[in-house]
């Protein structure tokens, strides 16, 4: 499951709203 | 032949022909991906789940992002009307989604909306119950199983001295809830081959 996760783009998704990053800020 | 996109986080069913397969992913996927910043919101809000390693809450919420989804949006399963309302708040009869592909996953989704609902959990054992779907230490690729583990066991006895508190028929309503853990697993496991039957098609 989690490989399809990380297939899916979704890992990308969840790091950025758990890092909070500048490029989650700016959207 | 026409290409039909049956899942109420996108915007509708239907599928652009004249668009690649490349840009209707991308379109699902921005369609999705509010919901699942808001399962990530959440999640930073469980006591206890920003003090797990960066890599555990990763892989939580990788696994558990879906299961998530289902709880909260089991109300989109409308049982009495037969109907699944998209992102667009448009319905969709069960019988025009089964025309368009949708198959057993459909059935399991509505058979597992109405036992949930009929547990008339409030708002607040809702959350907590979700706090428990998504803190599993049986996920994989989980390095401390133990702190996973020992969060979890708190959510579950926080969730049940409230049902406790709240319900008549406690230890069932409890049970029960318990034994939807179970059933998220398996939806989980059937959209899982149905994302990867769309992505391969």
């Amino acid at each position: 499951l989690s490989e399809h996760a990380s297939n899916l783009g979704l890992e990308d998704i969840i790091r950025k709203a758990l890092m909070g990053s500048s490029e989650e800020r700016q959207e | 032949n026409r290409m039909h996109l049956v899942c109420p986080m996108s915007v509708s069913p239907y599928v652009d022909p004249c668009k690649s397969s490349h840009e209707i992913w991308e379109e699902f996927s921005m369609s999705f991906t509010p919901a699942v910043r808001e399962v990530v919101e959440f999640a930073k809000k469980i006591p206890g789940f920003r003090d797990l390693s960066q890599h555990d809450q990763v892989s939580l919420l990788k696994a558990g992002t879906f299961e998530v989804l289902v709880v909260r949006f089991a109300s989109l399963f409308d049982v009495k009307d037969r109907t699944v309302t998209f992102l667009s708040g448009k319905k969709y009869s069960v019988e025009a989604l089964r025309s368009m592909g949708a198959g057993e996953l459909l059935n399991s989704m509505f058979e597992f909306s109405e036992k949930l609902s009929a547990l008339q959990l409030s708002e607040e054992e809702m959350s907590l119950f979700t706090a428990v779907v998504l803190v599993s230490a049986d996920r994989s690729g989980i390095e401390n199983v133990n702190s996973v583990e020992a969060l979890q066991e708190n959510l579950i006895r926080a969730l049940r001295s409230l049902i406790m508190k709240n319900h008549s028929n406690e230890a069932a309503t409890f049970t029960k809830l318990l034994l939807k853990l179970p059933d998220l697993r398996s939806l989980n496991n059937m959209h899982s081959e149905e994302l990867l039957a769309f992505k391969v098609h």
